[in-house]
């Protein structure tokens, strides 16, 4: 088993691989590694990102708890083994490359908004997804426009009327409206990234 | 206006989870 892990590592790490399962070229996965340690060694150099460190990068502070970091985090670490690797890092964030098609990113988000993982969306997860919002905002909003968002979001999205959200609705729900649903899922410096980030040197190798 | 809003929409107009912040330090 250890062997079989200590393979995968390799795997993960190399950039013509990685290019291959992409939408990043072999300069930009170069790129995204330094950015990788830059995460990764924020607070302890372990070579692989931690929670904490996760919302250091995001928030510039580890110890700010967020419903839709935590998910994100969770989506990232594909393997669900509480860290992210270089590999899961690369190939997530690929999700929100400009290139990326619709369909992948409306994939990524109904994975994030499925808070149970239970393969739909609940009244329940919605609720709770605008309380975190609320939280964790300045926003103020009252118990009853709360339960009217739900509503017309139920409205616009569960099409079958079974009061879930499934992934075939959601698909029709974005594509209704992409700009609006998924303008998180982008990320514009994605798409130049060796030229975006001239800090980011163009090395000969990823090193371990 | 957020109550013109469905949910995902305030979701994302709200910012919740912008990931633009790892590449802006």
């Amino acid at each position: 088993m250890g062997c079989c892990c200590t393979k995968q590592r390799v795997d993960h790490k190399d950039p013509a691989v990685l290019a291959s399962q992409t939408y990043f070229n072999i300069s930009e996965i170069e790129a995204l590694y330094d950015l990788f340690k830059k995460l990764s060694s924020s607070i302890i150099h372990d070579g692989v990102i931690s929670k904490e460190e996760f919302q250091l990068g995001l928030f510039g502070s580890s110890e700010k708890r967020s419903l839709f970091a935590d998910r994100v985090f969770q989506l990232f670490d594909s393997k669900n083994d509480g860290v992210i690797e270089f590999g899961e890092f690369v190939k997530a964030l690929s999700v929100f490359h400009p290139a990326a098609p619709q369909a992948q990113k409306a994939d990524f988000a109904f994975r994030l908004y499925d808070i149970s993982q239970r393969g739909f969306i609940e009244r329940g997860e919605v609720r709770e997804m605008i309380l975190a919002l609320l939280n964790e905002s300045d926003l103020v909003l009252c118990h009853d426009i709360i339960e009217v968002i739900i509503d017309k979001t139920f409205e616009e999205a569960d099409s079958k009327g079974d009061g879930r959200i499934d992934p075939e609705e959601w698909q029709e729900f974005v594509a209704r409206n992409p700009s609006l649903l998924l303008r998180n899922m982008t990320i514009p410096y994605l798409k130049d990234l060796t030229t975006q980030f001239p800090s980011f040197k163009l090395t000969s190798g990823i090193e371990d | 206006k957020p109550v013109s809003m469905n949910a995902f929409e305030l979701i994302c107009r709200s910012q919740s989870f912008n990931l633009d912040s790892l590449f802006e330090k």
